[in-house]
């Protein structure tokens, strides 16, 4: 069959702002994923790819430029499935690495494990080759812009049902 | 949050979500994301889905999973993608966004929020939005 890759850069109350930004991520995303399906490449190694180009920009919550969590630190998560042999890896409450869904992908491939969180999920990552990058080197000033207007309003943005903050939802 | 659907030349599905959270969450919350069934699903013998949106609400409804039994039972892949995004919507009062990619190729992106950013490529073709209509 014809191979074909969708992908989307998250929901929410986006500002005008940031649509410009989402936009040319979101093509860029879906380009670098197709390419590896052009070239022969398999589902994963297209999903993966995809995700990795939105991790690096941060015109996207997850990777550098993900929101930040009470203390100000980034703490992120993610999984990656295999629909052929219903296989998964995710990792969560990870920092200091700049892709997650990578690290998640060495779980599907490299572990007896499905879903591995903090300490151990950064165990596995160096054990595997990942490098860890300074966890300010994750931060983006519109993270540090939506932490603060949350904790402005005081409670969690339900999107557009409950108050309007682009921080509120993923 | 950031995610990805494919179906390569050979027929498999493949799915993946990536994200940060929310923003001012507490240390340690985990969120849809991580949790297979919720954040992602894939199954080359029906389809593949990646959410976004209220995490707790996603993890609540098992979302992704949800678009997929619907494809199962034979709703086309957008069908089945905006009536579980919006039975979620409706039964837990929060908003959020999929999309999806049937094992045959057929493409559902819906959102409940006012804007979710998407994108993707058929016979060489972008194909992307970030409104509603």
């Amino acid at each position: 069959m014809k191979p074909i890759i969708i992908v989307h850069g998250g929901a929410g109350d986006i500002p005008d702002s940031r649509v410009t930004g989402k936009l040319t991520g979101t093509k860029a995303a879906v380009i670098a994923g197709h390419d590896v399906l052009l070239k022969g490449g398999s589902a994963l190694d297209a999903v993966e790819a995809a995700v990795v180009s939105m991790e690096k920009d941060e015109n996207f919550n997850a990777g550098y430029g993900s929101v930040l969590n009470l203390d100000g630190e980034v703490e992120m998560e993610a999984s990656i499935m295999d629909g052929a042999r219903l296989d998964v890896g995710a990792v969560t409450l990870i920092k200091d690495f700049l892709h997650p869904i990578s690290i998640a992908r060495k779980v599907l491939s490299d572990s007896p494990h499905s879903l591995l969180g903090g300490e151990g999920a950064k165990r596995f990552a160096l054990q595997k080759g990942f490098e860890t990058i300074p966890p300010e080197s994750l931060i983006s000033q519109n993270a540090k812009d939506a932490l603060q207007k949350f904790l402005k309003h005081g409670e969690f943005g339900r999107t557009e049902i409950g108050i309007k903050d682009e921080g509120g939802v993923g | 949050t950031v995610g990805a659907v494919a179906v390569d030349a050979n027929g498999h599905v493949a799915v993946a979500t990536s994200t940060g959270g929310m923003s001012g969450k507490a240390v340690g919350r985990i969120g849809d994301t991580p949790q297979i069934g919720s954040g992602t699903y894939a199954d080359d013998n029906i389809a593949g889905v990646s959410t976004t949106g209220h995490g707790e609400s996603i993890l609540k409804y098992c979302l992704a999973h949800s678009i997929v039994k619907l494809i199962e039972s034979g709703v086309d892949a957008n069908t089945a993608t905006k009536k579980s995004v919006l039975g979620m919507t409706k039964r837990l009062n929060n908003t959020a966004g999929a999309i999806t990619l049937s094992k045959n190729g057929d493409v559902g992106v819906y959102f409940s929020s006012n804007r979710m950013s998407w994108a993707y490529v058929r016979d060489g073709k972008i194909y992307y939005g970030i409104e509603h209509d």
